[in-house]
This record gives C-alpha cells, structure tokens and sequence, in this order.
C-alpha cells in the first residue's frame, strides 16, 4: 500500500513484540 | 482459526494501549507507551501514523488489527 515508509516494518515488529512482552497473559482465562 | 487468534490477541493488545477504553488510539495514548516500551518517542509516532491508514489521528481497532496481522503476515480481509 501506498505511504508505507522503508524500515517501518521492522518498526511495527518492533513495537508490537515490545507491546506482546509487556502484556504475557497468554494462558485461558 | 489462527485468524481468529490473532484477532483476540490484537483485541488484547489494543485495549493495553486504549487505557481509557474509549474504542481508539490517539497519539497521546501512544507516548503514554514509551514508559513502558523500549520505543522512543518518534518511533512510537511512526508506528501510530504507519498504522493509522486514512490518517485522521485515531486509529481504530480495524486499522490495528490489519497492522498486528500484516505484522504476522495475516491478511484479515476478504
């Protein structure tokens, strides 16, 4: 898609691993 | 089945960074992040408008699910 910027890729896996390391609930509820 | 996994785990992931509930992100809600992710503050506005699609300054949970997906390279549409 347009307006994608080079590397901000690795950004969004960046910030979506950050954000999955931040919140480890994981197991059923 | 994965979809649908993925889909509750971008649900979870969007109400971490919606605190207030209100059904989107801003930019503010964003920097409020950066206390808690290794991310600095231009990066996590990067992040915001590469996942923010139309650009109005609220990214929706559509527009952050499609951006976990694309980030598991799961396509959600169609």
């Amino acid at each position: 898609k347009p307006g994608t910027a080079p590397g901000s890729e690795g950004m969004l896996a960046n910030f979506f691993n950050s954000l999955l390391n931040k919140n480890p609930k994981g197991g059923t509820p | 089945e994965v979809q649908q996994m993925a889909k509750q785990k971008a649900h979870e992931l969007f109400s971490v960074c919606d605190i207030e509930q209100k059904g989107f992100i801003t930019k503010r809600d964003m920097q409020r992040l950066q206390n808690e992710l290794p991310l600095l503050p231009d990066q996590l506005e990067a992040v915001f408008d590469s996942l923010d699609d139309d650009g109005n300054g609220y990214l929706t949970l559509e527009e952050f699910t499609e951006g976990f997906g694309s980030y598991l390279g799961i396509n959600f549409m169609g």
